[in-house]
């Protein structure tokens, strides 16, 4: 584990008790994606399958379960308690051109084929385009609240994060995977935009609106 | 290069 690792959890870790925290704060959702939220569940759960099969370390279980827990609780919060607050109208992002491609490359390109692993490089490839929905919605709606923009800030730079974990572990663990790499700097690029506006609008007091 | 994967990660 190194520094940027940590960072990067720790800032995944963040981005999802913002969340949390604006939905339970506030009681609403509004503004939120349900269709990214959804895709993140599946995103861990096909990913974590490994619980099962390996131990990493009391870290890792502890995150995975609380990754796992919190996106399925988010649903909950979404689709059932503070369902009435839900935008769907602006959340019209259709998943299935994202799970349905995603699952074909997970496919044909993987580690190995095998179920576990063709399961987890599905998670991999999702994950990287998981949060279009949200994007898609905030481009509709023209705007974004600024806790909403402190979350998805939060989320993008810990891919960001974890790229330079990659760089630093390949140079002092001879450590490399390519699939995670690739995925992860598509996933880090999707949010630049999203981060240009971040830094030139709300970081200096402006709520988060595309122009016209 | 040898590829090695990541599952000790998030």
């Amino acid at each position: 584990m190194n520094v940027f690792r940590l960072l990067g959890d720790m800032s995944h870790l963040l981005a999802i008790l913002i969340l949390l925290l604006k939905m339970w704060k506030t009681r609403s959702c509004a503004g939120i994606s349900g269709k990214t939220q959804i895709l993140f569940a599946l995103v861990f759960t096909t990913r974590y399958l490994d619980l099962f099969s390996s131990f990493i370390s009391i870290y890792n279980t502890t995150m995975k379960l609380f990754f796992i827990a919190s996106s399925y609780f988010t649903i909950f919060l979404m689709y059932s308690k503070f369902k009435a607050t839900y935008d769907s109208n602006h959340d019209s992002f259709r998943m299935e051109f994202l799970v349905v491609p995603v699952g074909g490359l997970a496919f044909l390109v993987n580690h190995e084929f095998l179920p576990l692993e063709i399961l987890w490089t599905f998670s991999i490839y999702l994950e990287s385009v998981a949060i279009l929905p949200q994007l898609f919605m905030v481009s509709k709606t023209g705007e974004a609240e600024t806790i909403t923009s402190h979350y998805l800030f939060a989320l993008g730079s810990y891919r960001l994060l974890y790229i330079f974990n990659w760089v630093y572990r390949y140079y002092f663990d001879g450590f490399f995977d390519l699939i995670a790499v690739v995925a992860g700097c598509v996933q880090t690029i999707l949010y630049c935009d999203f981060f240009y506006l971040y830094i030139t609008k709300v970081l200096k007091g402006k709520k988060l609106s595309l122009p016209a | 290069i040898e590829i090695i994967s990541t599952k000790d990660e998030l």
